[in-house]
């Protein structure tokens, strides 16, 4: 074996695709760009049961654009020569990328041969690393023109790994509408597993003074590291947190260094684990205006003040006012435009931006637009993936 | 444009260059960005790990040496994506070499 899988895959096998930006200039017309783009897209199914179907608009499976410089993937292009193209495996979003500035030419030794190039990015699209067998479509280096592209051995048992050996007929099949769910994780080590990665929904994720960032779920409660779960975790909440019940309902952590943590109509104090003396307290006293069982609490990124989302609306505290909660609110969530309602948490984390949970999926939110963050892929993700190492 | 010799960009004789050529496609994902300062690498000993790593990825004779058929491996049109995925890529991120929620 010399292929790597990247372990991402789409779970379904009838992938759409669009060409959503041309190359500029260069020899090749739109209706060669389709059809060279269609040839390398068949280089993978004919040993598998996947099917491409080119779209003209809407969202699609794998866009595909021709960029130049920098392009708003963090990974610029470099002019002509050196990099020529990049694709983004599924679990990234699958779309490809290339380099506007490069010669792209069709059924020629001169130029760079989109049909090669091309069918090895969809390889990625796919969910195929490279190769290390210089023979393989998925090796790393551009190989010139080939009259017509294929898949080495290395290559089709990657693919096949992934995707299944091709039938001798294809089933008819609608085309699926895109979501999260059409993507498919390899399952890690039985080590790495966890509650959370069969059910991702959380009741309340905070940061605590020290900055250890808690996912409560349940009876338990899960200590987050840079990428996944920390080691000793789930542990339960009864054990380290004293006082606290389960099933808790929100948590924010103030710059005063306290974690406040709500639960029906009563919310407690901790300054990390320890819990100050004299709690639980009512809501209303500590938060007038504020109501019971609200789904979120969280300092937002934006400006600093204390926020509670409860089913569609929000509230906006100021401790530093009085009234606390103006006469204004409650205001639609709607207003933060792609949060939808009735979430079960969020948190500004420790890299400066605001995250919105619900049913296991989650947003990033661009406070300068705001809006849910444009990036790619596109929000929502799925926690469990990005956050919980699953 | 097709017959123009494209810039190269990695340098013979450039250890910076190769280093950056390295990092890009993934071969140096496992040094710890906290504890080692790049200029501790930029020496020949620093890379030849790295260097051997990527020569037997381009089923090179590995030698550990940036040697001139080695910067004309490194200077070959190729694909953008990384070779080695010891550290997942954030395609969003502004850190495209770690997979962090920061």
């Amino acid at each position: 074996k010399r292929f790597a899988l990247q372990g991402s895959r789409w779970k379904v096998k009838d992938l759409t695709y669009r060409i959503s930006k041309y190359p500029t200039s260069g020899q090749m017309t739109k209706q060669d760009v389709d059809g060279e783009i269609k040839k390398a897209l068949d280089v993978w199914t004919d040993h598998t049961d996947l099917t491409f179907t080119q779209k003209r608009s809407g969202r699609v499976h794998i866009d595909i654009s021709f960029l130049e410089g920098e392009h708003g993937d963090g990974d610029p292009f470099d002019g002509s020569g050196g990099t020529l193209a990049h694709a983004f495996f599924p679990v990234f979003g699958g779309d490809a990328h290339f380099d506007d500035k490069e010669f792209w030419t069709m059924e020629s030794f001169r130029g760079t041969n989109l049909l090669q190039t091309a069918a090895h990015e969809f390889g990625h699209s796919l969910g195929l690393s490279h190769s290390d067998d210089n023979d393989a479509l998925m090796a790393p280096f551009y190989r010139g023109f080939e009259v017509k592209p294929s898949l080495n051995d290395d290559d089709i048992k990657a693919i096949q790994a992934l995707y299944g050996v091709k039938s001798s007929s294809n089933l008819a099949s609608s085309l699926n509408e895109i979501s999260s769910n059409e993507i498919e994780f390899d399952r890690r080590d039985s080590e790495t597993n966890h509650i959370l990665c069969n059910d991702a929904r959380i009741d309340a994720i905070f940061t605590a003074l020290d900055n250890s960032t808690y996912v409560f779920k349940g009876q338990e409660y899960f200590k987050l590291v840079d990428d996944s779960i920390a080691d000793g975790y789930p542990r339960k909440i009864s054990s380290d947190w004293s006082g606290l019940p389960s099933n808790i309902d929100a948590a924010f952590t103030w710059k005063n260094g306290k974690t406040y943590i709500f639960k029906g109509s009563q919310y407690w104090r901790y300054t990390n684990k320890n819990k100050d003396s004299g709690y639980p307290k009512p809501i209303s006293k500590g938060f007038d205006g504020i109501p019971n069982s609200v789904d979120a609490a969280f300092v937002w990124s934006g400006n600093g003040l204390i926020y509670f989302f409860k089913n569609g609306d929000y509230y906006r505290f100021n401790p530093e006012e009085r009234p606390p909660v103006k006469e204004t609110y409650p205001k639609p969530i709607s207003n933060w435009e792609g949060i939808p309602d009735n979430i079960d948490d969020a948190l500004k984390y420790t890299n400066g931006f605001t995250y919105f949970f619900k049913d296991g999926n989650y947003w990033r939110f661009d406070d300068k637009a705001f809006k849910v963050d444009q990036a790619n892929p596109a929000f929502p993700r799925p926690a469990s993936f990005w956050w919980f190492g699953c | 444009p097709s017959n123009a010799m494209p810039i190269p960009h990695v340098k013979e004789n450039s250890l910076t260059s190769a280093m950056m050529y390295l990092m890009k496609y993934g071969y140096m994902d496992d040094m710890d960005h906290h504890h080692h300062r790049s200029e501790n690498l930029l020496s020949q000993d620093g890379l030849k790990k790295y260097i051997m790593e990527f020569q037997a990825f381009a089923g090179m004779n590995v030698t550990g040496e940036l040697d001139s058929d080695t910067v004309k491996m490194m200077n070959m049109p190729r694909c953008g994506v990384k070779d080695k995925l010891g550290m997942k890529m954030d395609a969003d991120s502004h850190q495209v070499h770690h997979h962090s929620r920061s």
